[in-house]
């Protein structure tokens, strides 16, 4: 059964936009 | 002979069929892309959420994004004149909405909508079961279940408070509530089943 979410591309977009403020919290 | 890709975030649904189905796919991308960001967004400011795993947060907001945007807009739909507002601002009749080829996904999301607008909930109230609804998304390939649902029975009880605090004498908004969460699990298969259905031509 794939995944339905990979067809978006959306754990990607949601980790780049999540890391965001990894990235902010760690400057 | 047109390339079609319908959703009410796809601010151009119907494409020539001389456009690809990967060029159709891509600008699909970018409308969807913000408001799966805004979800993030919106994830980052729910007290609590990001002291889940970033593992955990992730997988939440994978089975749980197209819930979130299904209530955030949820008023795209009318369904009383049975149409709806793709976010290009255009307005398709059920008639049009049907050539697109949308079909039992539609009747189901006009249905969710009637009920969950006939709540008649306030912004903040809105905004409170959005979190409710992101962290009660499916937990396969959760890891610490325990700190999700704490999350949950948190949230859970701020939403119970806050509408209760507001209407002391209505006991039945907070259930009817709540039963639009199976509502949403019931939404998000059949969107799946769709998004699984949809290749891309080589």
């Amino acid at each position: 059964f794939g995944d339905p979410a990979s067809n978006l591309g959306l754990e990607d977009i949601i980790r780049k936009a999540l890391m965001g403020n990894l990235e902010e919290r760690q400057e | 002979g047109a390339k079609v890709l319908a959703c009410p975030l796809n601010s151009c649904p119907v494409a020539p069929a001389s456009r690809s189905s990967q060029e159709m796919w891509e600008s699909f991308s970018q409308c969807f892309t913000p408001a799966v960001k805004e979800v993030v967004e919106f994830a980052k400011s729910i007290p609590g959420f990001q002291t889940l795993s970033q593992h955990d947060q992730v997988m939440l907001l994978k089975s749980g994004t197209f819930q979130v945007l299904m209530v955030r807009f949820c008023s795209l739909f009318d369904p009383k004149e049975r149409t709806v507002t793709f976010l290009n601002g255009q307005t398709y009749s059920l008639a049009s909405l049907r050539a697109l080829g949308m079909g039992s996904l539609l009747d189901a999301m006009f249905d969710f909508s009637e009920k969950l607008g006939s709540l008649g909930l306030e912004p903040d109230e809105m905004a409170l079961f959005m979190a409710v609804v992101l962290v009660s998304a499916d937990r396969s390939g959760i890891v610490e279940v325990g700190a999700v649902e704490q999350l949950q029975e948190n949230l859970i009880k701020a939403l119970r408070s806050l509408i209760t605090s507001r209407r002391p004498d209505d006991s039945t908004l907070f259930p009817k509530l709540l039963l639009r969460l199976p509502d949403l699990r019931t939404l998000n298969n059949q969107h799946s089943d769709k998004l699984l259905a949809f290749r891309i031509d080589p």
